[in-house]
């Protein structure tokens, strides 16, 4: 995260590949699934073997004896509709949850944010020299409407789709950057923290007076479901 | 150091069994090591398998080779074939070669070992109890290699060609695909099994690593060195690289013989489908010319050591595309990258390059969710065919509260819970319960409706503890 400071995120999750490093961000949506965006990974039936989802530390490069770190592996792979940039990840055994390990809520079917909700993100990508780089960072933003996003922000042809949402932009370099893609944007609904968005690759990071662009997660809330049911 | 496992080639979750011999093999409760080194003492013991579940093996003397054996699935045991038996190439001379090949280089049959008739010689099996048959063999250490006395009377003996294991598999590019049976490094010593953490422990643990192929202790490229390599059996050398034969020199000789290559084809990365505007699976075969980062910044250059000092040197890899400051994947990362010209950032992944689409998208549309789709598409985005509706009948997963307004035939493409995604079904793959169709919505169809937030309920996620700061010294 470009800007931002060191948070608290229990819910986002490291994804680490075969060497341990990490490379993307996700988000805990029940003890054994994570969501993250399809750009992360090489294919929709991967192999995911020695893939690892790394949990309940704010630590970038945890100590391998951290004890509050978990780390489980990635059992499967899906791809969401053709036009989500969504996967879910079916992790290998459910995780233990805790005050470091939290589930975040799912979205109702088809629900639009409010305007000027308080929202979120969070990850351990690039912080572009803003400091911090070994923890977990997060950046507040607020929710804009699509209409005003597009009304003010984008050109003609590069208009944000129903299954995009966007934040209001500020005027301070501050966004998300390469290794938080997949990541949430958890906005903070009736006391509870809900995954209304996921971090997907643009370009540049955090860019000053232009709005961050994430993937609508109410939109896939059936297919969610619905994977995880079946 | 040295394993006795090193003898062998292991099969997994396979057993072999004799059609003909009934009766079933006593088992030794020992350690693996223990039952590959009885084996090996044992002349007429050729492989053994191991029940992962007993922790005991059967000792047998047969291979897959022989008649009457067949190779049968089972999931308790690994079987281990002695490596002479099994590889159809030549370590050093071929002294030790135990395959069944039996014709010359010019297809001449052999002669069996144990006849005297057309050409009388020397060499009995009851004396060399290698020669096999009519087997190709070298009992007198010939620095040709292996040869038989052939069934031509007027031709008595002939070498049989069969071809040194550095020849046998060629390295194209820096050999990431090479899945020969090269097991000795280039100063000759003998590799560590990849399936073992003795002399020297390492992350290359295969069933980590399943399409690296990291088989017994062969000579592999799992992390896009220059050539394959392998850790040894000393544990003075941690790895090394290995001797194979570039296919490039093959082509050489070949070609002063007369035989024509398409350079370009062997120079192109095996099984990577080349794309520019986009990128495929891990995108090794992308060839665009994005140059920066996603966040923007400019990449280095390859054939430059900085501000980054890097072994990704053009003419060492040269599949690669490490053209100019392009993005590329030499190293099978998760996507294409490249060095970035600021030195405190020394790599970054290029996610602004788009993942090209894999969808098969058939013609004709959907209207709304496409719960009123009749049509006669029958295959998922991905080509996958659709499961019999009828199969699922008793074991829908779905709470389907109306009578299905389409109904469900055969194995088409139907959206019975109205999926707002649209028309999808049962796949017959099994690591994919259910998946989208090929179809596409109509144009302008989709309307999305907005829900208010007054009525929603959240009780047990997206709750934590935000510590209120506490005042310090």
């Amino acid at each position: 995260i470009v800007g931002g400071m060191p948070g608290n995120s229990p819910w986002t999750v490291s994804l680490r590949n075969r060497q341990g490093e990490h490379f993307c961000g996700g988000s805990l949506v029940k003890e054994n699934w994570v969501i993250s965006t399809r750009q992360c990974f090489s294919s929709c039936d991967a192999d995911l073997s020695g893939y690892q989802a790394v949990m309940g530390t704010l630590f970038k490069n945890p100590s391998p004896d951290d004890p509050d770190r978990q780390s489980v592996p990635i059992s499967k792979i899906v791809c969401g509709p053709s036009d989500s940039s969504l996967v879910m990840l079916k992790l290998e055994r459910p995780v233990t949850l805790n005050s470091r390990v939290a589930l975040i809520c799912l979205p109702p079917e088809r629900y639009i944010v409010p305007e000027a909700t308080k929202c979120e993100i969070a990850g351990w990508g690039d912080t572009g020299g803003t400091g911090h780089d070994n923890v977990l960072k997060i950046a507040i933003f607020h929710i804009i409407s699509n209409d005003e996003c597009n009304k003010n922000y984008r050109s003609q042809r590069n208009k944000v789709l129903d299954n995009e949402m966007c934040t209001k932009p500020v005027p301070v370099d501050v966004g998300a950057c390469e290794g938080d893609y997949g990541g949430p944007l958890a906005c903070l609904t009736h006391d509870c923290w809900v995954l209304e968005g996921v971090i997907v690759p643009a370009r540049g990071c955090g860019k000053k007076n232009q709005p961050a662009i994430f993937t609508r997660v109410s939109v896939y809330v059936d297919w969610i479901n619905k994977v995880m049911k079946m | 150091y040295r394993s006795a496992l090193n003898d062998y080639q292991r099969s997994k979750g396979l057993e072999l069994v004799h059609m003909n011999e009934g009766g079933v093999k006593q088992e030794i409760l020992a350690d693996i090591q223990i039952c590959a080194k009885q084996c090996s003492d044992l002349l007429d013991c050729r492989s053994f398998d191991y029940n992962w579940k007993s922790q005991s093996c059967r000792l047998l003397p047969w291979t897959q080779n022989f008649a009457n054996v067949l190779l049968q699935r089972n999931v308790q045991y690994d079987l281990y074939q002695k490596k002479d038996y099994i590889r159809d190439c030549v370590v050093g001379h071929g002294i030790t070669y135990r395959g069944t090949v039996s014709k010359t280089k010019n297809g001449r049959t052999c002669q069996h070992w144990r006849l005297k008739f057309p050409h009388d010689h020397k060499f009995s099996p009851t004396h060399w109890p290698e020669l096999e048959e009519n087997y190709c063999r070298n009992p007198d250490s010939d620095p040709e290699g292996l040869w038989c006395y052939t069934t031509d009377k007027n031709i008595r003996h002939q070498y049989c060609g069969i071809k040194k294991c550095e020849d046998a598999v060629c390295l194209t590019c820096n050999g990431e695909d090479y899945r020969g049976s090269v097991d000795r490094t280039e100063s000759g010593k003998e590799c560590q099994r990849w399936d073992l953490q003795a002399p020297h422990t390492h992350p290359y643990k295969p069933e980590k690593y399943p399409d690296k192929s990291l088989d017994d202790n062969y000579c592999r490229n799992p992390d896009s060195s220059e050539r394959p390599w392998c850790y040894t059996t000393d544990p003075n050398v941690e790895k090394e690289f290995c001797q194979i034969t570039k296919c490039s020199k093959i082509m050489e000789v070949e070609g002063e013989q007369g035989i024509t290559w398409d350079w370009a084809e062997k120079q192109r990365l095996p099984n990577v489908e080349t794309t520019s505007t986009c990128f495929k699976e891990r995108g090794e075969g992308y060839r665009g010319k994005a140059n920066t980062t996603t966040s923007g910044i400019p990449c280095q250059r390859w054939d430059s050591q900085t501000p980054h000092v890097h072994r990704f040197l053009p003419e060492k890899y040269p599949c690669k595309g490490l053209d100019e400051n392009y993005c590329r994947n030499p190293d099978g990362s998760e996507a294409p990258w490249c060095f970035t010209t600021l030195p405190g950032m020394r790599m970054a992944y290029c996610f602004q390059i788009k993942r090209c689409t894999d969808d098969v998208v058939e013609p004709g549309c959907y209207h709304g969710n496409g719960e009123l789709y009749n049509g006669r598409v029958s295959k998922t985005r991905k080509g996958i065919t659709c499961r019999k509706w009828e199969e699922k009948r008793n074991d829908l997963e779905l709470s389907l509260d109306q009578p299905y307004l389409v109904p469900l035939e055969g194995n088409y493409c139907r959206n019975p819970d109205r999926d707002s995604h649209g028309p999808w079904c049962y796949t017959m793959d099994p690591n994919t319960p259910f998946d989208y169709c090929a179809i596409k919505p109509c144009e302008g169809e989709k309307v999305l409706t907005i829900e208010g937030a007054e009525n929603i309920v959240f009780d047990s996620c997206g709750k934590r503890n935000d510590r209120s700061s506490q005042r310090t010294r």
